[in-house]
């Protein structure tokens, strides 16, 4: 079940929501 | 922005109306599609074909056995207190009466419990359930089980009220469910309105007799497919977000609400994100299910055939409750991957759809989902899907391609920016 890649993720939420908000 | 693309290409732009005509170009054609008929497999060759003129990817199908039951001649007459002759629509899978049908006294109920404090009246009798509606989660299990509970005291036969909201007459069927070890007995649904009047007539002290005839085979299993297209990713070609919805029906309508719609909305996202010209960094793969209605067959096919390459799917998604007007997106997953959601449905502002509740499922995305992996589910304007569900009443007229507009480019933005993350979806 788990993804290892998520599991050593560079991002934070905060970058995450950055990159989001680059789709608006 | 891409979102607003994609928003104003499904809502205003040249694909406006597109899923609502292509659904009825398919659901007119071919009618309802039930599993095992020749119905389905002319639909799903039409599905293929029409995907390849699309331009999608990777356009295959993936074969699965499916049940295949017929509803055959079915009849219910009311013998007495007074002659009536009843609409009546059998479950799926039941068996059929004998040639000549049940002539048999009736024992109304109004809930499993009922029927047990009624049981040592119920042998040799047909029993009607006439349970109220209370939600479909809660109610369906009359349909399901009511034969199995019904045999188990002696009965002949069920007749379910329909699970439904609202009748204008109408009969709802659905799926049934026999049971190892208890014998298997006819079972099909009536209208509220017969059910309810029985129920008033027995109350009153009246004898109930019908007549039920019924020629409803179980035949061997047939093949059928899921049929699957993508988009690849450009960047993780072997990481997945999947949209869905089911092409098979039940035999009555035209299937077009249920799930026609959603099979087509999961089109429309695809057909959307390529007529930009956007391509996600990973794989958008559309899988058009067989056989949800008999119990998510297809789709247990395909998650026993894909299971292996679990941990890269990002997302899974399913459209099984109708698309209209849009209230939010339900979605099953970890609290990170929920905040990243939140973030994704604010994109949806022009359409006025924002809310992410919890939630998210469907038949054919539950395997994936109780494994761990994220899933979403459209939410929309419930207030009519379970009046039409699994009637004659599931037909074209049900749907409005304006509203069928917003589902898709809520489908297609959610599916889009889900694919074209850096990361996949956090799980627990």
């Amino acid at each position: 079940k788990a993804i290892r890649r998520y599991s050593s993720s560079r991002k934070t939420i905060q970058e995450m929501e950055e990159e989001i908000a680059s789709y608006r | 922005g891409v979102a607003k693309a994609i928003i104003n290409l499904a809502v205003d732009g040249k694909a406006q109306n597109r899923s609502y005509e292509r659904l009825s170009l398919l659901v007119d054609t071919v009618g309802p599609r039930l599993s095992g008929s020749r119905d389905l497999e002319k639909a799903i060759q039409i599905m293929y074909r029409s995907l390849l003129e699309d331009g999608l990817q990777h356009v295959h199908l993936e074969p699965v056995r499916v049940p295949h039951w017929e509803r055959g001649e079915e009849s219910l007459i009311m013998l007495e207190p007074r002659i009536h002759t009843m609409a009546v629509m059998g479950l799926g899978s039941s068996i059929g009466t004998p040639p000549n049908g049940i002539t048999a006294p009736v024992l109304v109920v109004n809930s499993f419990e009922d029927l047990h404090k009624k049981a040592l009246e119920a042998l040799g009798k047909i029993v009607v359930y006439n349970q109220p509606f209370v939600s479909y989660q809660d109610t369906v299990k009359y349909r399901t089980r009511g034969a199995v509970q019904a045999a188990e005291v002696g009965a002949v036969a069920a007749l379910v009220r329909s699970v439904t909201p609202l009748s204008i007459y109408s009969p709802h069927t659905g799926m049934q469910e026999y049971q190892e070890n208890v014998p298997k007995i006819p079972a099909a649904c009536i209208t509220v309105e017969d059910a309810e009047m029985m129920a008033r007539m027995a109350s009153e002290g009246h004898q109930i007799i019908v007549h039920l005839k019924m020629g409803a085979r179980n035949l061997p299993e047939a093949d059928s497919f899921n049929t699957v297209a993508e988009i690849v990713g450009w960047k993780y070609p072997d990481e997945v977000v999947l949209v869905s919805g089911h092409l098979d029906s039940w035999d009555v309508g035209q299937g077009a609400m249920d799930d026609g719609a959603g099979a087509v909305i999961s089109w429309e996202a695809l057909s959307l994100i390529k007529d930009l010209g956007l391509r996600p960094k990973r794989t958008l793969r559309l899988v058009l299910w067989t056989a949800e209605e008999q119990g998510g067959i297809g789709s247990l096919q395909y998650f026993l055939l894909h299971k292996k390459n679990i941990s890269k799917y990002s997302l899974v998604m399913e459209s099984d409750l109708g698309t209209f007007l849009p209230i939010a997106l339900q979605f099953t997953g970890s609290e990170e991957a929920k905040a990243i959601m939140k973030n994704i449905m604010c994109l949806l502002q022009p359409l006025n759809t924002t809310q992410l509740l919890d939630g998210g499922e469907g038949t054919d995305i539950n395997y994936w989902i109780q494994a761990g992996v994220p899933g979403a589910s459209l939410l929309d304007d419930l207030s009519k899907y379970f009046t039409f569900h699994h009637s004659q009443g599931d037909t074209m007229s049900v749907l409005n391609p304006k509203e069928m507009n917003v589902a898709a480019a809520l489908w297609a933005v959610v599916a889009y920016v889900v694919a074209d993350l850096e990361e996949m979806l956090p799980r627990d």
